[in-house]
C-alpha cells in the first residue's frame, strides 16, 4: 500500500482545493509559522478516519471547514481524497473520501450537510482497507504536545495493547 | 492473547535498546511493565542511561534527551508492526544539529519499505528529504502549496512577511 | 482587594493587547475573566487573531502561534510588576527566523530596566545576547563553563562528539 | 537589586564549583543537548527559594545533589550562592546561599546534612528581601511544558493573585 495523493479543498485553512503527491519515499513540507503545515497533517488525520475532534485541534468536528478569512467568505464543507496504490494486489490506485455526516446541532455551520462522500476511480475503500498511519508530534491536539516523552508512552501502550486485539 | 501481548512487548523492547544506543551512540535504555499480573492493563516505565551519565528517570533528563528518547521508543513499536506510512510533525524542534543528523540517520534505516512525511524548520532535516513543499499564506488566511528546492527554503520561509518594520 | 485585582488584571489585559499586536504585527487579542463574580477565584480566558484570520480560540492557533502568544502574556504580566530577572529557557524553540526576529524586538524593550538570562539555539537569538556562555560536558557527565564568542557557536556546539561515526 | 554572580558546586551536574558572572543586560547560555543548561535555570529557581522537587524536575529534593558520573563518585551536597547587588541603597553586594536541610529519609543520601547554610559577605538576606524572578521555558518540570500557552494562562492568573495579595 502506498500513498499517491492528497487533494484537500475547504479544509481548515486551505480553501481552494489543493493537491500533493506523494511518490517519493521521504516527503517535507517547511513553510513559516501558521502557514498551515499541521493543517496538512490534519488532514491526513481526517481521512483515515481520525474522528477526535480534540486530536484534529478543534473544539468540535466542525472545526475543520474553512471558516473564512479576510476578503474572503466561509465555505460550507470540507472534503479530503487520498489516493492510495496497492503495490500488492497490482490495482488501480483507490481514492478514499470520508463521509462526512455532520452533526445537526453544528451552531455555526448550519448548512454544513455531508461533506465529501463518494468513492472516486474504483470502489470505496472500506474501513479495513484503511492503513494504520503512525503520525507523531509535538503539536498534537492534546496539551501535553505528544513530543514529550511520558505522552508517548502512554501511546506506546495504547499502540502495543491495540497491536495485540488486532492479530487475536 | 496475554502471551501475545508479552511476546509484543519483548519485541519492542528489544527495538527500543537497540535504537536508543544508535541513537545516543551509547549508554542504555529499557523499558518495564509496572504489572506483570496482568500485562494488558499494566503502565510501562522507561530508564535511560545516556553515555557517561547514571541510569535514571526519564524526568531527570534533558528536553532534547527527552525527545530522543521518545523518538527511540516511537521507531521501537513502529518496527514491530510498521505502518505504510507515517507523519512526523516538528519531532526535531527540541535536537541540536548533531542529534538532528543521528535522528536522520536512524530515520534513513525506516525509508524505502515505509513512506514518511516530516514537517519541519531544520534546514538538515529539509536537505535528507527527497522532495519539499512549501506552505505559503500568500493571501492572507488562506494557505496554498508550492514546490520548494533546498536552496530557495531560507527566501521562502521569510516570505510573505507583511511586517510594519 | 477585589478591586486591587480588578485593576492588575486591566492593566495585564492591556498590556497584552499592545504586545500581541508588536509580536504578530497586527491582529488583535483580549483575556477575559470567565467569571466576573468573584474574580480571585476566576479563570482566564483568551482569544486571539493572528493578521488576516479569524478570531479564535487558541486551542486552534499553530504551535508557532500558541508560542508567540505565550511570550505576548509573559511580557504583559511581567510588564504590571517587573521583576528584577529574568530566565527564559528554550521559549524561542517552536519559532521561525521572522518570529525570532520579532520576539527579539519586544525583549528589548524590557531589557536595561530588568536583567534577563536566555537559554536558546537560535543564532539570532545568541547573536542579541550581549555576553555568551557555553556549558560543555568535556569530561562525560560533568557540566563546565566556557565563554563564547559569536562566531565560535558552531563548533563549540558540535564538541564533544563521542560518535562512534 | 541587581544579579551579580552565582556559583554552583555539587549541584545537579556541575560537580566541580563553577562561577557565573551576570553583569550584562542580556546573558544567554548555549551548548547540545544535556549538557547542563537548564541546570543553571534550576540553580537560579533553587536558590531564590523554589522548593518543589517536580519544578526542579526531580522526584525529591536530593535529586539536586551531583550523582555521579564516568570514575566520578556522586557527592553528598549541592551548594548554590548568589550575589545581589541593591544598587537602590548603594550596599555592598550581598551573598545568599539557602540553608538546607534534607529530610532524613533521603534514601540514597543519608549522609547528605545541611547543604550551604552561611550568609556570605553580609548580614544574611531574609526571604522578603529575595527578588521575584520570573521563569519561564518550555521544558519546565511539569509535564505539559510552560511553553504552552493554557499553561502560561494558568500561571498568569497565579502571578496576578499573588500580586495583589502582596500588595494588599
Ligand atoms: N477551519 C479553519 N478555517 C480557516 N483557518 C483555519 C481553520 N482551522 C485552522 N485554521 C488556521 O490555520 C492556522 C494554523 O495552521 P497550522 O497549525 O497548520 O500552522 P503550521 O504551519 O503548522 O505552523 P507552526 O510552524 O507554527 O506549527 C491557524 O492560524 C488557524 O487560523
Ligand atoms: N543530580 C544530578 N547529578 C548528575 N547529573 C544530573 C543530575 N541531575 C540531572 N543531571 C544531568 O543533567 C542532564 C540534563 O541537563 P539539562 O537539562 O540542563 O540539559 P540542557 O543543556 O538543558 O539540554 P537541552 O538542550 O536538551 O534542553 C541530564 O542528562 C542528567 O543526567
Ligand atoms: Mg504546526
Ligand atoms: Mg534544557
Amino acid at each position: 500500500m502506498r500513498l499517491k495523493r492528497l487533494e484537500v479543498r475547504g479544509f481548515k485553512s486551505f480553501a481552494d482545493r489543493t493537491e500533493f503527491d506523494f511518490n517519493a519515499d521521504l516527503t517535507g513540507i517547511v513553510g513559516p509559522n501558521g502557514c498551515g503545515k499541521s493543517n496538512v497533517v490534519d488532514a491526513l488525520k481526517w481521512v483515515l478516519g481520525d474522528r477526535s475532534a480534540k486530536s484534529l485541534r478543534g473544539a468540535e468536528m466542525t472545526d475543520v471547514i474553512f471558516k473564512g478569512a479576510e476578503g474572503r467568505e466561509g465555505l460550507h464543507q470540507a472534503e479530503v481524497t487520498i489516493v492510495l496504490e496497492n503495490d500488492q494486489l497490482g490495482e488501480d490506485p483507490v481514492a478514499f473520501t470520508p463521509e462526512r455526516e455532520h452533526p445537526v446541532d453544528a451552531p455555526e455551520r448550519a448548512d454544513g450537510e455531508s461533506v465529501g462522500g463518494e468513492a472516486l476511480d474504483g470502489e470505496g475503500v472500506t474501513d479495513s482497507e484503511v492503513p494504520d498511519v503512525l503520525v507523531a508530534g509535538v503539536q498534537d491536539g492534546d496539551e501535553t504536545g505528544s513530543g514529550d516523552v511520558s505522552d508517548v508512552v502512554r501511546r506506546t501502550r495504547h499502540a502495543l495493547v491495540a497491536n495485540c486485539t488486532e492479530l487475536r | 492473547s496475554r502471551s501475545l501481548f508479552a511476546q509484543t512487548f519483548e519485541q519492542a523492547r528489544e527495538n527500543f535498546r537497540s535504537i536508543f544506543r544508535k541513537l545516543f551512540q551509547g549508554g542504555r535504555a529499557d523499558m518495564y511493565l509496572t504489572e506483570t499480573e496482568n500485562a494488558l492493563e499494566s503502565g510501562i516505565e522507561i530508564v535511560a542511561k545516556p553515555p557517561g551519565k547514571e541510569l535514571q528517570s526519564i524526568a531527570l533528563l534533558s528536553g532534547g534527551e527527552r525527545s530522543l528518547t521518545a523518538l527511540a521508543i516511537l521507531f521501537a513499536v513502529f518496527k514491530v508492526k510498521p505502518s505504510p506510512f507515517c507523519i512526523l510533525d516538528e519531532v526535531d524542534a527540541a535536537l541540536d544539529e548533531t542529534n538532528v543528523e543521528r535522528f536522520l540517520r536512524v530515520l534513513q534505516d525506516f525509508v524505502g519499505p515505509s513512506q514518511f512525511c516530516i514537517v519541519t524548520h531544520h534546514k538538515r532535516t529539509m536537505a535528507a528529504c527527497d522532495v519539499l513543499y512549501g506552505i505559503t499564506m500568500q493571501r492572507r488566511g488562506i494557505s496554498s502549496r508550492i514546490s520548494v528546492a533546498l536552496d530557495e527554503v531560507d527566501e521562502f520561509s521569510e516570505a510573505p512577511r507583511f511586517d510594519k518594520a
